[in-house]
């Protein structure tokens, strides 16, 4: 009950559906925030589904506001209704992991995080949450995320499978996700080339200084002649002011250096040290 | 922790306003909401390079998986999803083929054993942002087990 929200400033009437916001205990010392939202189906047999956002480090936040959450904000920062909010069908659990994500947060500081430490706190938050609403505990129980989701997704799925803690857990879902690091890093250049992003000559050099007998290797490849191949096509697909989220949609704000993309690019080519330079601030032709 | 290419303003302006605060239950000792944590981000240790040990796990229970990919996106690009559930080896049960909404293709999809594999035409990184009628109607398909 204390978590109950009861008002949603900018929203003149609350909707039919409950909703939660307040913190679960995710290992000692550690508080996630979450905010649950009720199915606007049957809440009592409706399945219970977890939403995290990846990063690393970024907020569910943006899940709940800008994706598939009930409440969407205008541009002015005014909250509206979402058509289209996944708890139509589902009662949704958006989790700000881990600690030090939005107003998720930690008693101590934290020398370092990883996968693991991640995944154990996730499930730890999750008996947190069941402990807290113990009426849900029988619902159906999926797992869903995104982007760097496609880590936290399956290696919390393996925690549930293997933990002594009841969850009914019936599946899992990863939306753009980080699934394989090479096969990603592979395919982006086939992606880039048939998306004109480069073109034949480029292409050419690519495939005659990295692959071999069909099969290719961008990721770590040790032939100086490849590296210099991948360099340009590197640049083209971040140096030029491309949105890399989403290939055919203008930029917004322009080409100016901002901290998550280079979070999200963070997973791409990681066993290279390209120094590329930030693009230019001003806006994208 | 403010992202490029997207507008997140919004979110900061609202997020971080007191009463929105007080009415989520935040604690007013900390500080500004921010999308991304360059703190976490910066002393994050990645471990897994590549899941399909665990998707291998996971299957062998009684569950069900999908992998969906907004087809436009760079960072997370389609084609690695795709190989990357083929790679998985289940015997496949529904060969390539378009899904609809609205009588319009809405991108296609690969069923296997256990695992789907499934694009969203059009659609960027975060697909439920971009096609969000195409994205629930994907998503209740699943929860209910029903073809797409």
């Amino acid at each position: 009950a204390p978590d109950l929200i009861t008002s949603l400033p900018g929203l003149s009437e609350m909707p039919s559906f409950q909703q939660w916001s307040g913190y679960l205990e995710a290992g000692p010392g550690h508080y996630f925030h979450y905010w649950f939202v009720e199915s606007q189906g049957n809440p009592a047999t409706d399945p219970v589904v977890v939403w995290l956002n990846g990063g690393p480090g970024c907020s569910s936040m943006e899940g709940l506001l800008a994706e598939n959450g009930p409440l969407h904000l205008n541009d002015d920062g005014m909250p509206y209704l979402n058509p289209y909010s996944w708890n139509k069908v589902a009662n949704m659990l958006y989790l700000e992991s881990p600690a030090g994500v939005g107003y998720s947060y930690s008693d101590f500081t934290q020398s370092s995080i990883s996968d693991n430490q991640v995944a154990e706190d996730n499930y730890q938050a999750l008996q947190s949450f069941f402990a807290k609403f113990p009426a849900f505990s029988n619902n159906d129980f999926y797992v869903f995320g995104e982007s760097y989701g496609g880590i936290y997704v399956p290696t919390l799925s393996a925690k549930i499978v293997k933990g002594s803690a009841n969850f009914n857990f019936k599946g899992f879902g990863v939306g753009n996700g980080m699934t394989s690091y090479y096969l990603n890093e592979v395919t982006l250049m086939e992606f880039a080339y048939y998306h004109g992003v480069f073109g034949d000559e480029l292409w050419a050099l690519l495939n005659k200084n990295c692959c071999y007998q069909g099969t290719c290797n961008y990721i770590n490849n040790t032939n100086s002649n490849c590296i210099t191949a991948i360099l340009p096509a590197y640049e083209r697909l971040y140096g030029i002011g491309l949105n890399m989220y989403n290939f055919y949609a203008p930029c917004w704000g322009g080409a100016n250096y901002q901290e998550r993309y280079e979070a999200d690019l963070s997973n791409l080519f990681h066993q290279y040290q390209f120094n590329v330079p930030v693009p230019k601030v001003g806006s994208i032709p | 922790g403010v992202p490029r290419c997207i507008n997140a303003t919004a979110m900061y302006i609202w997020l971080n306003r007191d009463d929105v605060r007080q009415a989520l239950h935040i604690p007013s000792s900390l500080t500004n909401w921010e999308l991304c944590s360059s703190q976490v981000r910066t002393h994050y240790k990645r471990i897994y390079m590549d899941m399909a040990p665990f998707y291998q796990t996971l299957l062998k229970h009684d569950l069900r998986a999908l992998v969906y990919n907004g087809d436009v996106d760079m960072l997370c690009n389609f084609l690695g999803s795709e190989k990357f559930v083929e790679s998985l080896n289940k015997p496949m049960l529904k060969s390539y083929q378009p899904w609809y909404y609205n009588n319009q293709i809405a991108g296609f999809f690969k069923e296997y054993e256990k695992i789907t594999f499934l694009t969203v035409k059009g659609a960027g990184h975060m697909v439920p942002q971009y096609k969000p009628g195409q994205a629930l109607k994907m998503f209740q398909c699943f929860l209910s087990n029903t073809t797409y």
